[in-house]
């Protein structure tokens, strides 16, 4: 009666004038409170038989709270159906009207369950007198019992082998809450909501698959995440850059990775040291025309190496593959890296190329401690 | 530290103090590079400012300055991008320090793990730092040695949190030794045949360590986060600046 539809659904009689006829006036609605979402019915209508005036103050209240903490005690097997009935009572959609639940389906939910609040100093909820039930009917429309297949658990519950009522999300949290231990059965990661590693048993959350950081054993979380051209690569957060741009001294990958690890030292046969840019995708070795020791300090400092410790340059007859020279202006050029020097293209006019080692920075050395003589 | 003991100047070169006015010393911090520490993110909150912190490297008394300390302001501060400060995950940042440090005996680098480089259980390691002693703040720098602990019988401490292998723990069930408030971000190294020390762990958390809930200490595993370290100050020293 505080909405027009409602007086519709009373007709135009004057009942709706009072309160108690506001009350039985409420229309039917969908059922809402996840914790009742398994129920043998789908609509309710309110006040319930709680006092609250709506599913969203039922949602909040303490008594929806309560039940499923007590239904977890395994004190009744239809604690939870009770609860709902009262919740979220059913609404008979031809009368607008409230279903009740059974006056014994009430007694034996307190009977079996009070006591067990009783231990932890709470009482039951003050508006559930049985009384006001109706005992249960022959034809069992006046009032609700449930029937043997009712759910007992509610979705937000998994239902231990014994029957019992859990929090689901104690499932599978590698502690044993049930006491057949089954909420630690079958914990696959589908089953956690969360994504199986490939090879591996490891699970990760979903947020995890390419997002720029490895998770997986083999980075198999990291992998098929982007669809690159030919001529591009995949940078680290899997943006695709193309190949030209690689390792070129600029950031292109918004991340950078297509500026990392561009500088490298790699061993040939004679076991020597080349210097090897990493230029376009492709290794490049280093020509020594125009070089000067302070390039060699800063590819030692690139790679993550402390001190230079020696800089050889190596004559062969033989060219490399591919090679970067040092254009003859390098030293008027304001660069921070060693690659973005370099040109490709150019003669190597000495035959020679650039071999390095560099020694690690000492680290982890406590002094000495002082002797005493005694 | 609890159940430690004062340690001698300049046995812990790599340890520092992160500072900030008016509170002076607020967590413990690692010198890994002439230019770099390592610390946690958690102690970053609130005053993720690089300007109102510096750092305190070769220092003993914090109550008495000495002719071996040097002072940085930070220059960046880095926080682990999935550093979930609900759950202390991820519990690591790096900070870059306005100019570099001169090595002497009183200020020297740690050593890094290797990436995925394990500790195994049972080995003992130290740690290090100016946090409680259960009675009171030191002023001087405390040393413990505690006992690495699995991951399997960490969590079985802690049943209301998950441990994750971003994390290692250290320490004693009767929490006889062990890290507390003010030593975040400190050490945990570990010898190694021939004198040298790896850092592989940072002070992150654990029970409230006066009280009579004991157990471990957990730290942020250093050797997970080798290569995001590594990357990161390669790309503020040569991609950045």
């Amino acid at each position: 009666c505080i909405y027009n539809s409602c007086f519709d659904a009373c007709g135009e009689s004057s009942l709706c004038d009072s309160d108690s006829n506001q009350t039985n006036c409420s229309q039917c609605e969908p059922i809402t409170l996840e914790l009742c979402l398994n129920l043998p019915y789908n609509y309710t209508n309110f006040p319930n038989y709680l006092g609250h005036r709506t599913q969203k103050e039922a949602s909040i209240s303490w008594e929806s709270s309560l039940f499923p903490a007590l239904v977890q005690t395994n004190c009744y097997r239809y604690l939870m159906f009770f609860a709902c009935t009262i919740l979220v009572p059913k609404c008979d959609p031809h009368t607008n009207q409230h279903i009740p639940p059974c006056r014994a389906l009430c007694e034996h939910s307190k009977e079996r369950c009070e006591s067990v609040l009783g231990i932890v100093g709470l009482q039951w909820p003050e508006d559930t007198d049985c009384t006001q039930f109706p005992e249960e009917s022959s034809d069992n429309q006046t009032c609700l019992m449930p029937d043997e297949d009712v759910e007992e658990c509610s979705p937000s519950h998994f239902k231990c082998r014994s029957g019992r009522c859990i929090l689901a999300s104690r499932r599978c949290d590698g502690q044993s809450d049930c006491e057949d231990d089954s909420d630690e059965e079958h914990c696959g990661c589908r089953e956690r909501g969360l994504w199986e590693c490939p090879a591996s048993k490891l699970c990760i959350k979903q947020e995890m698959i390419c997002d720029g950081f490895p998770d997986c054993p083999e980075k198999m979380d990291e992998k098929n995440c982007s669809f690159c051209q030919d001529d591009e690569l995949e940078c680290a957060n899997h943006d695709c850059v193309s190949r030209d741009l690689w390792c070129d001294g600029g950031i292109d990958c918004s991340d950078s990775s297509d500026e990392w690890d561009c500088v490298t030292l790699s061993k040939d046969v004679s076991s020597s040291a080349f210097l090897t840019v990493h230029r376009s995708a492709t290794d490049h070795q280093v020509c020594a025309d125009n070089w000067q020791e302070t390039l060699s300090q800063l590819a030692c400092k690139q790679m993550g190496l402390g001190e230079l410790s020696v800089t050889e340059i190596i004559q062969e007859q033989r060219h490399p593959w591919k090679w970067l020279t040092l254009p003859s202006d390098w030293q008027h050029k304001n660069t921070s890296t060693l690659h973005e020097l370099l040109v490709a293209g150019h003669p190597c006019q000495s035959r020679s190329w650039i071999s390095l080692l560099c020694s690690e920075q000492d680290c982890g050395r406590r002094p000495a401690a002082r002797m005493y003589k005694r | 530290i609890l159940g430690g003991r004062t340690s001698r100047p300049g046995r812990w070169p790599w340890q520092c103090s992160l500072q900030s006015e008016p509170s002076g010393h607020i967590c413990g911090c690692v010198l890994i590079a002439k230019k770099w520490v390592l610390t946690v993110a958690h102690c970053f909150e609130g005053r993720e400012n690089a300007a109102v912190w510096k750092v305190v490297l070769g220092i003993n008394n914090l109550d008495h300055p000495s002719i071996f300390m040097q002072t940085r302001l930070v220059k960046t501060i880095i926080l682990h991008p999935r550093y979930n400060r609900a759950v202390v995950d991820y519990d690591i940042s790096i900070v870059e320090l306005s100019e570099d440090i001169v090595e002497t005996s009183y200020v020297r680098p740690v050593c890094l793990p290797r990436s995925k480089q394990v500790v195994e259980p049972d080995t003992y390691c130290y740690i290090t730092g100016w946090g409680h002693m259960g009675n009171k703040m030191p002023f001087k720098l405390q040393e413990g040695e505690v006992r690495i602990i699995s991951l399997e019988q960490c969590q079985s401490y802690f049943d209301m949190k998950t441990i994750t292998t971003r994390m290692i723990c250290a320490g004693y069930e009767s929490g006889t030794v062990d890290s507390c408030m003010g030593d975040s971000g400190g050490p945990l190294v570990c010898e190694h045949p021939g004198g040298q020390w790896t850092l592989f762990g940072l002070t992150s958390w654990g029970s409230v360590c006066f009280s009579k809930v004991l157990g471990p200490g957990v730290y942020s595993n250093v050797s997970h986060f080798v290569e995001w370290i590594e990357r990161q100050i390669y790309i503020h020293t040569f991609l950045l600046n």
